[in-house]
């Protein structure tokens, strides 16, 4: 079986449409 | 085909000089054709071994340290691929393009697709009431030149990251495919594969089989590190990830590899040197008739049917990169732990070989609005050991463990169907697959 020295574990969830426009700075970014 | 050969190659740059103003043309193409070098002796390499693509890095010929004036004599015109050019043959064609000519060539002379990050200008005017003042656009480009050296592809990045001011967003999101003997690609750059916009899209309506991914990406404990996030990607969107980064240990940037639906095939993590890296392996050009192909998963199937553990202990709130989280400390070296945050509520089950005294390790939540780099919503479930015994260190970067956990079932009651699975062990390497599986009921859980 398993026997791992884990740091970190995790689900990483993106609820892409909750986000603004976009993500970067554009000029679509909502600030 | 039903299989190719993969390659990616991590590249120590070779940076210029930071300078308050432009340099010339001849001095940005020397500095181009020096790392151009570089990667020539890579790509040779590859495609003796039969490497029937090579993807290098983003930034990969000029570096990042520019202001919008700086990086202008490093941009060429590069055309939209419609036009069916093979700079080898004909490079004045469309103006003066040493790199694009140069990597034309490289590609035909060794009959092998090529993958590269350039810059691209063209020219506005004030009819454009987006041109801005200098009148010309500069974007952060990838290109893809095929093994006759013609220009198939070209893309420009949508989700800039903040401190990449020397480039223009372009207007819409550009979703950029192409196809080959050996299956149909994608392509998009870094920060874009926290985006829908193209990073979903490209895969989920455009049904590509591999991702094409030069990348800059300084990693950043515990949760944003190249290749566990860029692994666990590939496995959740189930496409093959050919992820080229670039190598700057004192950035912190290191972290590429080959990742199918299925597995890791190669990766390479090297805090050590400043060498360059070299990656091959053999992928399915169509995995999703393959019957490896993973089956979907409902995240929140077990974890909405699964009663809340109730340990009795209070929650306390930790930090991870700016976001605040919900945390949980495990006190036994067994137990069952749910932790919440708004309507995410994830459950832990696991076991430890035994309870160490000088380790750590919590249960955590994020749901909401991320806000740092980019604006963007998450909903995390994350076991991770704390920097200290101080349970204020919880979220802090760490890099070793050894406290081992023989079981473990984590699952949360996510509301979105985009969740990727991560596991990253002492000295920031993957755990092997043979040791966890994602059950189809959303669990990430150890194989025993």
């Amino acid at each position: 079986g398993a026997s791992l020295p884990v740091v970190v574990m995790a689900l990483y969830g993106r609820v892409f449409e909750k986000d603004p426009p976009r993500l970067g700075q554009g000029p679509g970014k909502s600030q | 085909l039903d299989t190719f050969i993969a390659a990616v190659y991590e590249h120590a740059v070779i940076l210029p000089n930071s300078t308050e103003t432009p340099v010339s043309k001849g001095d940005a193409v020397r500095l181009m054709n020096k790392n151009i070098d570089v990667l020539e002796k890579a790509v040779k390499l590859a495609a003796k071994q039969g490497a029937h693509i090579i993807v290098t890095p983003e930034d990969g010929i000029y570096g990042w340290v520019f202001t919008r004036e700086t990086i202008y004599p490093y941009l060429e015109d590069i055309p939209d691929p419609k036009v069916n050019w093979i700079p080898c043959r004909d490079p004045q064609r469309f103006g003066h393009a040493p790199v694009q000519e140069r990597l034309s060539c490289l590609a035909k002379d060794n009959s092998i697709y090529i993958v590269a990050n350039i810059g691209d200008k063209k020219p506005c005017n004030a009819s454009d009431p987006q041109c801005p003042a200098d009148g010309r656009y500069q974007y952060n480009t990838n290109v893809v030149f095929d093994s006759e050296g013609k220009l198939v592809a070209r893309y420009h990045k949508y989700n800039l990251f903040a401190p990449e001011i020397q480039f223009d967003f372009p207007k819409d999101s550009e979703v950029v495919t192409f196809e080959t003997p050996f299956g149909k690609f994608g392509i998009f750059t870094c920060f874009d594969i926290f985006s829908h916009d193209p990073a979903v899209v490209v895969v989920d309506d455009f049904q590509v089989d591999s991702v094409l991914y030069p990348v800059a990406w300084y990693n950043t404990l515990p949760l944003l590190s190249a290749v566990p996030f860029q692994s666990a990607w590939a496995r959740a969107m189930r496409v093959n990830l050919l992820a080229a980064n670039t190598h700057n240990t004192s950035m912190h940037m290191t972290g590429s590899g080959i990742y199918a639906p299925e597995a890791v095939k190669v990766y390479h993590y090297d805090m050590e040197t400043e060498s360059g890296q070299l990656m091959l392996s053999e992928l399915k050009s169509q995995p999703r008739r393959e019957p490896t192909y993973p089956a979907a998963v409902d995240w929140s199937a077990y974890a909405r049917s699964a009663k809340p553990f109730s340990s009795g202990q209070s929650d306390f709130p930790g930090m991870i990169y700016f976001d605040e989280f919900t945390f949980t400390e495990l006190k036994e070296n067994t137990g069952n732990y749910t932790v919440c945050q708004k309507d995410l509520c994830c459950h832990l089950t696991y076991k430890m070989s035994e309870k160490r005294k000088d380790e750590v390790y919590a249960l955590g939540a994020f749901n909401g609005l991320h806000t740092v780099e980019g604006q963007y919503y998450l909903q995390i479930c994350t076991l991770l050991k704390c920097q200290t015994t101080d349970l204020k260190t919880c979220g802090e970067p760490v890099g070793s463990a050894f406290t081992k956990f023989e079981e473990f079932s984590l699952s949360g009651t996510f509301g979105t169907s985009y969740v990727f699975p991560q596991i990253v062990l002492s000295g920031s390497q993957l755990a092997p697959e043979r040791y966890y599986k994602v059950s189809r009921d959303g669990r990430l859980r150890s194989q025993s």
